[in-house]
């Protein structure tokens, strides 16, 4: 018999302090919960499922509920999941809209041949199973469209700079 | 990005990955996340890995089959984890974290980036970090 063991991560970046005790609470929060599944039984791959559908579900992480934007300012999402006993993998790649991108890749691993699904097709699987795409704003916080922000307005500005040459890209400006 | 790695009592493993990407990313990227290999890779007679980082490097570096390939060769999880991560940062100058958990029930975490909130319950007893 094998001790069992759930671990989970909010993502590695330079989370600033304001989230860092948040961020805590939320992947403490996701572990317990998967644990707890665990416990009563669940295999792996339910507990693999529940412990990232608890992360999604939590807006301090850039998953689900809280992604960060594209640059058109949409909402589009990947995931995998993987079963470490029959080697079966699904995944979807940049799909809209879905509070839960995790529950649309076991879909894929455990309803088709395939491992993945992207964009438009991505999202018409899963409506065939019943998940629909909501509205982007309930995906969307004020830190994800401020960061976006951020990210044009500094953007604008440096390349304001060098406009005649567009050298700012050439150089890869930092 | 967020992850997790399970085994179970019986040795078996899976592992999940998910992410809403980078901020103000071009429309139809993709990063490592959805990636068998970079962004995930659960195997029994191993253990299981969830990646996070710069998508780009951790797909060049096939990051969590890496971790996954150093574990099965009997090291432990944190220093596999290492291991790619290293690799990654002097071959592709990408940084990132992971996460694993080997089919006996060893269990790591490691970030070469400023912080990663973790968490695992092991035994029954909780413990976490971000620093």
């Amino acid at each position: 018999m094998v001790e069992p063991v759930v671990i989970v991560h909010g993502g590695a970046w330079a989370v600033p302090e304001r989230l860092w005790s948040d961020s805590v609470d939320g992947v403490k929060t996701a572990a317990l919960h998967g644990y707890e599944i665990l416990r009563k039984g669940g295999s792996a791959v339910d507990v693999a499922e529940a412990a990232v559908i608890s992360l999604e579900d939590n807006p301090v992480f850039d998953a689900g509920t809280g992604s960060v934007l594209t640059f058109d300012e949409q909402v589009e999402m990947d995931a995998i999941i993987m079963n470490g006993t029959t080697m079966e993998a699904g995944a979807v790649a940049a799909i809209r809209n879905i509070p839960n991108p995790v529950k649309v890749a076991r879909l894929v691993m455990e309803k088709t041949p395939h491992v993945m699904l992207a964009g438009e097709g991505a999202n018409k699987f899963a409506a065939q199973y019943g998940i629909n795409e909501v509205d982007k704003d309930l995906l969307i916080t004020p830190y994800a469209k401020e960061e976006l922000a951020e990210y044009k307005k500094y953007t604008n500005a440096v390349y304001c700079l060098f406009n005649k040459t567009d050298n700012a890209k050439q150089m890869g400006h930092d | 990005t967020v992850g997790c790695a399970v085994v179970d009592q019986k040795g078996q493993t899976a592992c999940a990955t998910s992410t809403g990407g980078i901020t103000a990313k071009m429309p139809g990227r993709v990063g490592d996340s959805p990636i068998i290999g970079a962004g995930g890779y659960a195997d029994d007679e191993v253990g299981a890995v969830s990646t996070t980082g710069c998508g780009e490097a951790i797909m060049k570096a096939c990051l969590a089959r890496h971790v996954a390939t150093v574990m099965g060769t009997g090291q432990d999880a944190v220093s596999a984890i290492k291991n790619g991560l290293n690799h990654m940062e002097s071959r592709i100058n990408g940084f990132g974290g992971a996460i694993a958990v080997s089919c006996k029930g060893d269990v790591g975490m490691h970030f070469s980036t400023p912080r990663m909130p973790w968490a695992y319950v092991r035994l029954g007893k909780l413990h976490y970090g971000i620093h």
